[in-house]
């Protein structure tokens, strides 16, 4: 079953909210780059970036929401996800994307593309995952 | 005058999703 999706967003996706790095450098949330987060996962020890590709991309019963089916990491696992139409999602080589980006830009002020099947997203799993 | 706020500060893997697959080898 795809995670509810929660009724706000989370206020770090707000423009300018203030990001650390694995190594403690602060950015913020609109200038961070695909290198920023494979640099900080290489640092942590508990953390490892997966490639996760978008399958499908459902309307959901839920008022503003859609469940995604991504694809995740080497062994191709499905997982759905089931978030609001503006969430961001970080594409790789890309930058944030969402299924509605001007909603997102409407809410959050944050740039955003608009988010397809076939984009791969960076998500996180454990290293211990072994 | 402005009264100096607090600067919030969120960990980069906040912003990602954790999608744990529980897949093993």
């Amino acid at each position: 079953a795809p995670l509810s999706p929660s009724s706000a967003l989370p206020s770090f996706f707000m423009k300018g909210s203030i990001i650390q790095l694995a190594d403690g450098e602060l950015k913020r949330v609109e200038d961070l780059r695909t290198e920023d987060f494979l640099q900080s996962a290489e640092v942590s020890r508990e953390l490892k970036i997966d490639s996760s590709t978008v399958e499908r991309i459902d309307s959901s019963r839920t008022p503003d929401a859609v469940i995604i089916q991504f694809s995740v990491g080497e062994h191709k696992a499905q997982v759905c996800v089931e978030v609001l139409v503006e969430y961001p999602f970080f594409v790789f080589g890309q930058g944030w994307s969402s299924c509605c980006p001007d909603r997102t830009t409407q809410l959050l002020a944050l740039s955003c593309a608009k988010l397809s099947v076939g984009d791969v997203c960076i998500s996180l799993t454990l290293k211990s995952l072994k | 005058n402005v009264e100096p706020r607090s600067l919030q500060v969120f960990p980069w893997h906040s912003l990602v999703p954790f999608l744990e697959t529980s897949q093993s080898n």
